[in-house]
């Protein structure tokens, strides 16, 4: 038996929103200590992996290890029928071929549930390292929105450079280039208004910008967002969930032939 | 030019 209680369902609909252009579906590993899933987008150019902790549930319960096939799209429908303010009930039998998700208003006078069919997904396990990263950018979420939004207008691709002057994000086109550059900034009385420059060395990478972009719905999440960023490595693009856990996103970076 | 890797290329199979 399975069953994980959220007292927002804003989160989890949040959360299916970040996914799901990228990932059209994926296996919810559901175990004693929580909900994760790893999956790449259709062309293997990124990787998702989500962690929500059982202790950042209500009430979380899992007798038995189990994979839950999802198609991102149809629990999306189901999500959009709960009240952001709803108490959410995900249920599961084990061995079983649907997932119960069960909507109660804030005064319990309305309680509805549905029942998404599961799917059998193969996917591929990929073990991604512990590591230490060249540089550490945190950063309001919005204006990574705003970057990667902007410079979607001039080009295809974005080289981000991380030195002590700040994070820069370069582009060009047919139409011209384009720089933003960020600055480490503590000024800000709030913090997740700030932004914060951990270097360890500088480091440039190319990425594509229609990917960055698709990272930033998962903005309305949280108000900051961590890139890590190492030479020759995936770029990570961290939201925090809250207690709960977090969302990232791995992009493979282009690399000169 | 620049070649878009793979994802897969950079993390081995669990």
């Amino acid at each position: 038996m399975f069953e994980a209680r959220l007292p927002q369902a804003a989160v989890l609909k949040k959360l299916v929103e970040a996914l799901k252009e990228l990932v059209t579906e994926g296996n919810f590993d559901v175990s004693p200590s929580g909900i994760s899933l790893q999956a790449m987008d259709s062309s293997h150019v990124c990787l998702v992996t989500l962690q929500l902790n059982d202790d950042g549930f209500e009430h979380f319960r899992c007798d038995r290890n189990m994979s839950m096939g999802i198609h991102f799209g149809n629990l999306s429908k189901i999500l959009k029928c709960a009240g952001n303010e709803d108490t959410i009930t995900l249920k599961a039998e084990d061995n079983a071929d649907q997932l119960t998700l069960m909507f109660e208003s804030a005064n319990q006078d309305r309680i509805s549930d549905f029942d998404l069919k599961l799917m059998s997904i193969e996917s591929e396990h990929l073990g991604i390292p512990d590591q230490d990263y060249s540089a550490e950018v945190k950063m309001p979420s919005a204006e990574y929105q705003r970057i990667v939004r902007d410079l979607t207008s001039m080009g295809d691709t974005v080289l981000v450079s991380a030195t002590k002057e700040g994070i820069k994000f370069s582009t060009s086109g047919d139409i011209g280039t384009a720089n933003i550059t960020l600055r480490h900034n503590t000024t800000p009385e709030k913090e997740d208004e700030q932004t914060h420059i951990d270097l360890k060395e500088p480091v440039a990478l190319t990425f594509a910008l229609r990917y960055l972009n698709n990272f930033a719905k998962a903005t309305p999440l949280t108000p900051q967002v961590k890139l890590s960023l190492t030479k020759d490595l995936p770029v990570v693009v961290e939201y925090k969930v809250g207690e709960l856990g977090q969302v990232r996103f791995f992009l493979a970076p282009k690399i000169d032939d | 030019g620049s070649a878009q890797k793979s994802i897969s290329a950079f993390f081995k199979a669990a």
